[in-house]
């Protein structure tokens, strides 16, 4: 595999905080 | 204490002046007013006191607050600035700041190790990024056996800790993201550019409030 440790865990939803600004459904 | 009714110049706990916030981040005052709005929206959505607990966090960032997330919880403790448990206006401001799209890439560098260094020793270890992997792993529908989750820290370390020691420390990191300059995507949220335009709703409910 091409990819790194870490951008294995970047793939993490808690570390992409665009939820912060979504409105709830 | 409660939610603070926005027909009332009355403010959350711990609130700072947008003015003073924006003279010390990549804010305007118009932005840093439209984060209050969505501040106080988070900060009343459990536990309404005007202060963003970790379930409160969590749900924002999920729309479920009992979701376990490893990195929710780093970056919780990350922008709870003073360690109390809870995270303040100023505390919202100050470390959105780092993942707006004009903020230093040295800064979006720091914050990025200071979430990697788990058990914050100053160093990313070897054991610490297998942990993370594993968790991140257990936490999502992915498989990777022990095995090749092994090949990957290997492989990792092999690329990121030039001095051989173990552990990866902020040189070697800065220098690892020079090279992959993808693991920084996640440092900047294009909503942070206009936060105004991008929710005028909020920008409404301020002018009423804060002029």
């Amino acid at each position: 595999s091409q990819m790194n440790a870490f951008d294995i865990i970047s793939m993490s939803t808690g570390f992409d905080l665009s939820g912060l600004f979504e409105e709830p459904d | 204490m409660g939610c603070i009714s926005s027909k009332h110049i009355k403010h959350t706990p711990g609130y700072e002046e947008p003015n003073i916030l924006a003279s010390e981040t990549c804010f305007t005052v118009n932005e840093v007013q439209a984060l209050y709005e969505l501040f106080k929206k988070i900060s009343c959505s459990i536990i309404k006191d005007g202060l963003i607990h970790k379930e409160e966090f969590q749900l924002a960032l999920f729309r479920n607050s009992n979701n376990k997330n490893l990195f929710a919880d780093r970056v919780f403790d990350l922008f709870d600035i003073k360690r109390n448990g809870v995270i303040e206006f100023g505390e919202f401001v100050r470390s959105l700041s780092v993942f707006h799209p004009g903020a230093p890439t040295a800064d979006k560098i720091a914050f990025a190790f200071r979430l990697y260094d788990l058990r914050q020793t100053g160093c990313i270890e070897r054991d610490e990024l297998k942990e993370m992997v594993l968790a991140l792993l257990k936490e999502s529908d992915l498989t990777l056996s022990d095995d090749v989750v092994e090949q990957i820290v290997e492989k990792t370390f092999r690329e990121a800790d030039a001095k051989g020691d173990g552990r990866i420390d902020l040189d070697e990191w800065k220098d690892f993201v020079a090279k992959n300059p993808s693991l920084l995507k996640n440092m900047t949220l294009p909503y942070l550019k206009d936060i105004t335009l991008a929710f005028p709703s909020f920008v409404t409910n301020t002018e009423e409030v804060d002029v």
